[in-house]
């Protein structure tokens, strides 16, 4: 077993990066695997918690990472434990076979190795999250796992892999220290999205007065994520499943979101297939009929004529109150005041939108079409990248660029970071 | 069992047997400090069996040094002079990076440091990098003040800028 070990140890690929302060650099190791299993091992249950409890704990502290890293966890009950990746435990002194024992209550709280097992010291006053005593073990298995990940002790406040533990306070989460920190080890998340779209919502003030207000929503097939854009990342605890948070639409692979939205209308549109409903967002779900007694889901080709289906994606223009329906090569402007495909469409998009720099263009089946109000811009994405159209104040301060043309194209996780998969055992906790 | 009084054991006691042994003096100061890999990396495996063997034992007199003293119930003992560099180093950077003043002396605060709640990998590895964060910055400077060795740029988005 010790051998097959380290074996399956050799296969993780070293990553070699730049170490900043000295220009030289160093190869580090990590699991070369995309999902890593780990169990909680029978004979290594705390006495102090329910085996539930602690499960529980140790998903989330898995879950915590998998969040802003590209790598899922699952724990796995039934296979072989040389199959295992990570295998925790708790014990006291000397303890589950291990080379270094534990200290008794106090000091060494916990320990681990890196692409290997962690234990936990049930000396030590465990207690759940929900505890406002004792250790907590979620923040040191979040600790502990950093290390099975290959991260060292960092001396920062406010990073969970500092060496000594820091009572918790409310709401813990990984710093950004700790995400870069993993991320320079396994790279950034990334991927396609089916849409991106901004939610559009109306409260009263302190004063009585409507405000609107905006969320960023990224999709991505039975997942979606809260994307917070004044903290450059998702909202702690995403992905949810998309049937937990947008009720009566498809729970999965959703085409397009368009929020109609003019001096008359104000409509909000999901997409998939052959089909679309309209989202009902004060009762919070899909509705059920139209205004004229049509059940949805409709038709797209009844609610939109001469719109082909399935689209790739879509969004609406305010500047010419168009529907921008994008279909392989094409594109359809759909007029929403005449409810008819606007004269001389459909057009190549790379003629409706000219690349700034020739050849550097999605040419066809864009994933995803949005207009985001952080930005006052229009963005194509497929596959990792994405293109920004040309607006009308990048016309203004440089007036040779072309009308919608495309800028050149960047990675998404750029500029939306740390949008990252969860394994699917995780989205319901 | 281990005494509880509170319906929750919230208040649960450890048995006084299972305490663990405190850093109270420059020799248990020393094992700390060789445990943890200060006074020279570890070499950190689960499976060797001689991690956790025999640390470098120094008598008394090796641990001292000209200008060094020890601290016990609050009070300073100047020692007599004798030579473990190794060991004042390793208590300087452990009080650096502690947020301590780096004297290389034993003090009350430095033994307090040593015996809060830690994880059990040591701090430095044989093969691993320091423990010095060097992500997004061009030095890591030390502070002749004591303060934490921390990067000199902070790029937290979460630290104040807000878009319009």
């Amino acid at each position: 077993k010790i051998r097959k070990k380290r074996f399956l140890q050799m296969l993780a690929a070293p990553v070699r990066y730049k170490d900043q302060a000295n220009q030289g650099s160093t190869v580090r190791g990590a699991f070369s695997k995309k999902l890593l299993k780990w169990r909680l091992i029978g004979e290594g249950y705390s006495s102090q918690l329910s085996i539930d409890e602690q499960r529980y704990v140790f998903k989330t502290a898995f879950r915590m990472w998998s969040e802003v890293m590209p790598l899922d966890f699952e724990e796995d009950l039934t296979s072989p434990m040389s199959l295992i990746d990570v295998k925790l435990g708790f014990g006291r002194g000397r303890h589950l076979g291990c080379t270094r024992s534990f200290d008794g209550s106090g000091q060494e709280f916990a320990h681990a190795w890196f692409l290997g097992d962690i234990h936990f010291d049930d000396d030590e006053h465990f207690t759940a999250p929900s505890s406002d005593s004792g250790i907590s073990l979620l923040k040191v298995a979040v600790h502990e796992i950093g290390h099975v990940l290959g991260l060292s002790h960092i001396y920062q406040t406010g990073s969970i892999m500092q060496p000594n533990y820091i009572p918790q306070e409310a709401g813990f989460e990984l710093d950004w220290t700790d995400r870069k920190a993993i991320q320079m080890l396994y790279g950034t998340c990334e991927g396609s999205f089916d849409a991106v779209f901004d939610w559009i919502w109306k409260e009263r003030n302190q004063y009585g007065e409507l405000v609107l207000r905006y969320n960023t929503y990224f999709f991505r097939n039975a997942w979606y994520w809260l994307y917070e854009n004044r903290k450059n990342r998702t909202r702690y605890g995403d992905p949810v499943t998309v049937s937990l948070g947008w009720h009566g639409i498809p729970a999965e692979g959703i085409d397009a979101f368009v929020h109609v939205w003019t001096w008359t209308e104000d409509a909000t549109y999901f997409f998939k297939g052959t089909q679309y409903w309209r989202y009902d967002s004060e009762n919070d779900q899909a509705y059920i009929k139209d205004a004229q007694g049509n059940q949805y889901p409709r038709l797209i080709s009844e609610g939109f004529p001469k719109i082909p289906s399935p689209i790739n994606t879509a969004f609406f223009d305010r500047r010419d109150q168009f529907i921008y329906f994008f279909k392989d090569a094409h594109v359809y402007a759909f007029d929403v005041k005449r409810n008819m495909v606007a004269n001389h469409y459909p057009k190549r998009i790379i003629d409706v939108f000219p690349a700034v720099v020739r050849n550097n263009h999605p040419f066809g089946n864009i994933d995803a079409a949005y207009y985001a109000y952080t930005h006052n811009s229009i963005f194509l994405f497929k596959g990792k990248e994405y293109w920004k159209v040309v607006s009308d104040k990048d016309r203004q301060q440089n007036p040779k660029l072309p009308r919608n043309g495309l800028f050149l194209k960047k990675n998404i996780s750029e500029q939306w970071t740390d949008i990252c998969n969860v394994h699917s055992s995780m989205l319901k906790m | 069992e281990k005494l509880f009084h509170s319906r929750d054991h919230s208040d649960l006691q450890p048995s006084p047997q299972h305490q663990a042994e405190l850093v109270t003096d420059l020799q248990s100061a020393q094992q700390f400090l060789s445990k943890y890999g200060w006074t020279e990396p570890v070499k950190w495996e689960g499976t060797s069996s001689k991690n956790a063997a025999e640390l470098p034992r120094y008598g008394d007199a090796d641990l001292m040094q000209e200008g060094a003293s020890i601290s016990r119930y609050g009070q300073e003992f100047p020692l007599e002079p004798t030579q473990a560099p190794a060991f004042v180093e390793a208590l300087r950077k452990f009080q650096t990076l502690n947020g301590l003043p780096a004297t290389g002396k034993l003090d009350d605060s430095t033994i307090a440091a040593m015996n809060k709640p830690r994880c059990g990998v040591p701090d430095n590895q044989i093969g691993k990098e320091s423990a010095i964060v060097k992500s997004n910055s061009n030095n890591v400077t030390e502070k002749a003040s004591g303060k934490s060795l921390n990067t000199t740029t902070n790029q937290n988005p979460e630290n104040g800028t807000s878009t319009s």
